[in-house]
C-alpha cells in the first residue's frame, strides 16, 4: 500500500536530503512524524 | 494425419520422421561447438565430431520448441468461436473471435515437443455466444511429427474438422500451420531473454552486480558464492560487463562442467540438472509466459499453478503466504537498498530473487500486462477479497507468531500498544496501533512543518516532472489522474509529490502530515496491481493511476491546499479512514488504516 501527498506548487520546501536521495531513486526510510519540509507560502515562523 | 492419423506412426517410421525434422533445423557453423557439448551430455561421451554426427547425436535425441498457429476456421454458421490446441496435458486458447462463420485468431504458441512425448495435437473449436458454457462444434487431430516433416511448400495445412458426437460429419474446416525452432536459437534466444530481464540499466549488457542478482535468482548455493569467478569466466574480453554471447557462452559450458541453473526464476521449479537441453527449453517457456511473446494463453505449468501461481507473482505480498520458505530461500534472494534516515546508512531490504524477476517479467512488458488484462485483474481483487476473509478469520491468529518470528530484525514489538495475545486474528494485528510517543511529532507546535505519513520507504519530488523523471514511469501517470474525476486538479498542477511505501512489516496505520480541516473525502474504485518499485518504475504499469484509492482533500493555513491520497495494493487493498469530511485534524493525528481485503 502506498500514500501519496500533493502539495500545491510552491508550497513545501521539502528536506533536502529527501530531494536528494530521491534524485538518485533511491528511497528513503521514515518513520511517522518526522519532519518532511516547511511551508514556504508565508514567511516561516519556525527557525529550525 | 487429420483425424484420420491419430495413432502413432511405427518406430523406424517415427525415426524417419525425425531425420527430416532435423534437416529442416538450419544449424550454422559457429554454434556446432555448443550444439555437441550439449548433446555429448546425454550421450555419456562424446565421440565424433562434426555436423553430421551432430546430427545424428541430436536427431536420436531430439527435444525442441514447436511453434503452433491456429489460423482461422471457416464454419456453418454464424457464432463467436475461440479455438484450443491441446498437446499431452496442456492446453491453450485463442481468443474470441467476431462473429463470423469464418474466425480468423492468427494466435500462435510454442509447445515443448519430445521425441518420446505426446506429439498428438487436438485441436478443438468452440462456439462461445451462450452465456452459460462454451459447445464444442468441431475438432481434429493433427500429428506434429508427421505435420512437420512433410514435403510441403504452402506455409498452412487445412485440417477438416469433426463433429464430436459422430466423427464422420465434417462441420468446418482450420487452417494450422507449425514450424520448428532451432534449439540453438531457443538457446540464445533465452539468453538474450533473461539478460534483458536483470538489465536494469538496459544497456544491453550485465554488470557485476546485475549478473549476481541474476546467479541468485538461479537458486544455485554453491554457484552464488563464486559468482566472481564465474564473472570473471564469462567476461572473456574483460571489458567489465558481460554481453548477452557472452551470458549465452557461460551458460552452454558452465552447465555442463557443473550446473548453473538449479531452478527456474520464474515458476521455481526444481530443474533436472542433467538435461540442459530441456531445461533451456522450460526456462524459454517459461519466460514467454511471462512476457507473453505469443497470443494463446494457458500454461506451461499445470492448470492450477498457472491460475494460481501466476497471480501471487504480481505481488511481494506473496510472502503472506509463504513466509515460511520465502525469503529464507537464501541463494533466491534478492535485495533492493534503502537509505535510513535515523541511522544515516544504506540498509538492504530482502525481496525474494523469483518474486523480483516475475514482476519484472509481467510489470515490465507490454504484452506481460496484456495478459493481466486477460481477467487477472478480477482475479487479484477476488484473490484480496478472499484473503481479507481469511485474515480476519480467528484461525489467522495462529500465524502472528511467525511472521513476527520472520520479521524479527524489522520489528520492534515493544513499540506495539498491545501484547500479542490481545490480537484475534492476523488483521487485527497487521493494523496494530503503537504506544502513546513511541512516533515523536516534529516540531509539533509548528503547522508550518511537515512530517512524515507512514512508516515508510518515501520518495519525494519538488515537482511532478522530477517524479516523472527519477521514478514514476507510467507513461499514463499525470495529477488529475491520481486525483480522478471528483477533484479539480488546477491548484496541484507542477506541485510538489511525495510517495510513502508500505512494506508488508510496517506499522500499517497513516497519520496526518499537515494540520488542517478535511474538505473532502473520495473514493476512487480501482484495480489492485502491487506497488512495488517493479511496477512503478514500468512504463506500461499506471498503479497510481489505476488502483483502488481514497483521496482526501485538506485545506491548511499553510500549505493551502494538501491532497492526501491512500492507495490499495494487491492483498492489502482495504482503506479505512478514522477521520470524516469537515473535521479539524493536527498533525500526527491518525488518519486510518490499510488492511487485508480487496
Amino acid at each position: 500500500s502506498t500514500v501519496i501527498c500533493v502539495f500545491e506548487k510552491g508550497a513545501i520546501q521539502i528536506d533536502e536530503d529527501l530531494l536528494a536521495n530521491s534524485s538518485r531513486s533511491l528511497e528513503t526510510l521514515v518513520s511517522v512524524g518526522m519532519k518532511l519540509g516547511i511551508a514556504t507560502r508565508k514567511q516561516s515562523k519556525t527557525d529550525l | 494425419m487429420g483425424h484420420a492419423s491419430s495413432k502413432s506412426p511405427p518406430e523406424e517410421e517415427e525415426g524417419s520422421h525425425l531425420s527430416r525434422l532435423k534437416q529442416k533445423l538450419h544449424i550454422h557453423g559457429h554454434h556446432h561447438h555448443r550444439l555437441r557439448r550439449i548433446f555429448r551430455r546425454s550421450h555419456g561421451n562424446g565421440s565424433g565430431s562434426g555436423a553430421s554426427c551432430l546430427k545424428l547425436l541430436a536427431a536420436e535425441d531430439f527435444a525442441g520448441i514447436a511453434l503452433i498457429s491456429l489460423i482461422s476456421a471457416e464454419m456453418k454458421f454464424k457464432d463467436k468461436w475461440l479455438a484450443c490446441v491441446s498437446l499431452g496435458e496442456k492446453t491453450f486458447r485463442t481468443e474470441i473471435s467476431d462473429h463470423t462463420e469464418k474466425p480468423v485468431w492468427n494466435s500462435e504458441k510454442k509447445l515443448l515437443l519430445e521425441r518420446n512425448g505426446p506429439h498428438l495435437a487436438r485441436i478443438s473449436v468452440f462456439e462461445t455466444n451462450r452465456i452459460s458454457k462454451n459447445n464444442l462444434i468441431g475438432y481434429c487431430e493433427i500429428d506434429l511429427l508427421e505435420f512437420l516433416t512433410r514435403d510441403s511448400d504452402s506455409d498452412f495445412e487445412v485440417f477438416e474438422l469433426f463433429d464430436p458426437s459422430s466423427s464422420s460429419i465434417v462441420v468446418g474446416k482450420i487452417s494450422v500451420s507449425c514450424s520448428v525452432e532451432d534449439p540453438i536459437e531457443t538457446e540464445k534466444s533465452f539468453a538474450r531473454h533473461i539478460l534483458s530481464i536483470v538489465d536494469y540499466n538496459e544497456d544491453g549488457q550485465l554488470s557485476f552486480s546485475e549478473f549476481c542478482d541474476l546467479i541468485k535468482a538461479f537458486g544455485n548455493q554453491v554457484a552464488a558464492n563464486k559468482r566472481e569467478e564465474l564473472f570473471k569466466a564469462a567476461d572473456k574480453n574483460g571489458d567489465g560487463v558481460v554481453s548477452m554471447d557472452e551470458l549465452a557462452d557461460l551458460l552452454a559450458i558452465q552447465q555442463e562442467k557443473e550446473p548453473l541453473i538449479t531452478c527456474c526464476p520464474v515458476c521455481g521449479e526444481i530443474l533436472e540438472v542433467s538435461d540442459r537441453l530441456n531445461t533451456v527449453v522450460h526456462l524459454s517457456l517459461c519466460f514467454d509466459e511471462g512476457t507473453g511473446n505469443q497470443i494463446m494463453t494457458g500454461g506451461f505449468l499445470t492448470d492450477k499453478q498457472a491460475s494460481y501461481g501466476w497471480i501471487f507473482k504480481l505481488s511481494e505480498w506473496a510472502h503472506f503466504s509463504t513466509y515460511d520458505v520465502g525469503l529464507n530461500f537464501g541463494s533466491s534472494a534478492s535485495h533492493i537498498l534503502v537509505f535510513d534516515r535515523r541511522t544515516k546508512r544504506l540498509v538492504e531490504e530482502l525481496i525474494d530473487g523469483k518474486i523480483v524477476m516475475s514482476m519484472r517479467t509481467i510489470y515490465q512488458s507490454k504484452i506481460g500486462l496484456r495478459l493481466i488484462d486477460k481477467g487477472a485483474k478480477e482475479l487479484l481483487i477476488s484473490i484480496s477479497e478472499k484473503q481479507g476473509r481469511k485474515m480476519n478469520s480467528a484461525e489467522s491468529a495462529k500465524d502472528i507468531p511467525k511472521f513476527v518470528e520472520f520479521f524479527k530484525d524489522q520489528l520492534n514489538l515493544a513499540e506495539v500498544k498491545y501484547p500479542l495475545e490481545h490480537f484475534k486474528t492476523f488483521n487485527e494485528f497487521f493494523i496494530r496501533e503503537l504506544k502513546p510517543g513511541v512516533r515523536p511529532i516534529a516540531f509539533m507546535e509548528h503547522d508550518d512543518v511537515a512530517v512524515c505519513a507512514a512508516d515508510s520507504r518515501l520518495m519525494a519530488f519538488k515537482n511532478i516532472a522530477d517524479s516523472l523523471r527519477f521514478w514514476i514511469k507510467g507513461q499514463k501517470f499525470s495529477t488529475q489522474g491520481l486525483l480522478g474525476k471528483e477533484i479539480r486538479s488546477s491548484n496541484f498542477i507542477d506541485g510538489s509529490l511525495v510517495i510513502f511505501r508500505l512494506a508488508p512489516q510496517d506499522y500499517h496505520r497513516f497519520h496526518v502530515p499537515v494540520s488542517g480541516t478535511i474538505e473532502k473525502l473520495v473514493n476512487v474504485p480501482g484495480n489492485l496491481y502491487t506497488v512495488n518499485p517493479i511496477a512503478v518504475n514500468s512504463k506500461y504499469c499506471n498503479v497510481f493511476t489505476e488502483n483502488k484509492r481514497v483521496v482526501s482533500i485538506i485545506s491548511t493555513a499553510e500549505f493551502g491546499k494538501v491532497a492526501f491520497v491512500a492507495i490499495g495494493a494487491t492483498m492489502v487493498g482495504s482503506i479505512t479512514f478514522l477521520k470524516k469530511e469537515g473535521d479539524s485534524i493536527k498533525k500526527g493525528d491518525e488518519f486510518g488504516y490499510f488492511s487485508f481485503g480487496g
